[in-house]
């Protein structure tokens, strides 16, 4: 049976804004990234959930050289628009998992959260895609979830840096 | 100059279910991906941001054809977990830009939701990696989303079928 995880990749030089209470409405998106790229910013991953009340909150990761920048942007932009405050968070790491075809096995997001878990490693970000978990946690765990996330899915010891590292 | 972008995938055959504030502390997403994997629910994309004050919302995508299954499987957790309402929506397509290297140009990210803004179509959801730009709209304007993005990335009008559809 295909390894349905071939790799454990981890960026522990991440920082995350999030902006909260951003309208919800055509265009929101458009000007915060928009001002980003004219910053020259480089944006890792970005995560907007659904909204409740007309509002959303959208996080985005970026290198942490470039957390002042990025802050001061994204709060400039947060005025600008409406939306609510900024925050900060420069001790965050990002850890996936990835792998081909994972999508059609929710068990291998299932073992991967318990995988976390049992680690006492609390999830603050979720993004996926059909080749790729990865979340956000914070950076003085991160090499507990390499650890316990290459032995969960009977890797090698050799984690993958991440290439946006 | 290499195209940041190489195509538009789009599944307009999703559902997408939100549990609102479930406890942000480990072991959460592990009980819930878990349950739903036990129900043999496939599950396309996970969305979750940061929460504030303990809490915190998690979305998930499915194929519509499982709406009901993963909607009651979600309530039937979020009371075991002491977290808010399920919200379920039928009606959402999944959009993406697929590229490699996509990650170094924010212009990129910029592009795609400036387009989708000047065709007046709400971002609903975004969930990114360094190849994939993937957002949740309204279904009604996928096919609009679809027609400005190959437009917007000076793509071959023939929209790639998401294979998760
Ligand atoms: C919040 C933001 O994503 C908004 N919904 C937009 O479409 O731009
Ligand atoms: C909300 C959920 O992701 C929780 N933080 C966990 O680690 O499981």
């Amino acid at each position: 049976e295909k390894a349905p995880v071939t790799g454990i990749a981890v960026n522990t030089e991440e920082a995350k804004i999030t902006i909260r209470q951003l309208p919800d409405q055509p265009g929101v998106a458009a000007k915060l990234f928009g001002k980003i790229a004219e910053q020259g910013i480089n944006v890792d991953i970005i995560v907007q959930n659904i909204g409740a009340e007309k509002a959303t909150d959208v996080s985005f990761t970026v290198n942490r050289s470039q957390t002042e920048k990025a802050a001061s942007t994204a709060k400039a932009i947060a005025g600008e628009l409406g939306a609510g405050s900024v925050e900060t968070d420069a001790k965050v790491a990002k850890v996936s998992a990835v792998g081909i075809g994972m999508r059609a096995s929710s068990g291998t997001a299932a073992r991967f959260f318990a995988t976390l878990a049992e680690a006492g490693i609390n999830v603050q970000m979720i993004s996926t895609s059909e080749i790729r978990i990865s979340v956000i946690i914070d950076e003085g765990q991160a090499n507990d979830a390499v650890t316990v996330l290459h032995r969960a899915f009977g890797l090698d010891t050799e984690s993958e840096k991440d290439p946006t590292s």
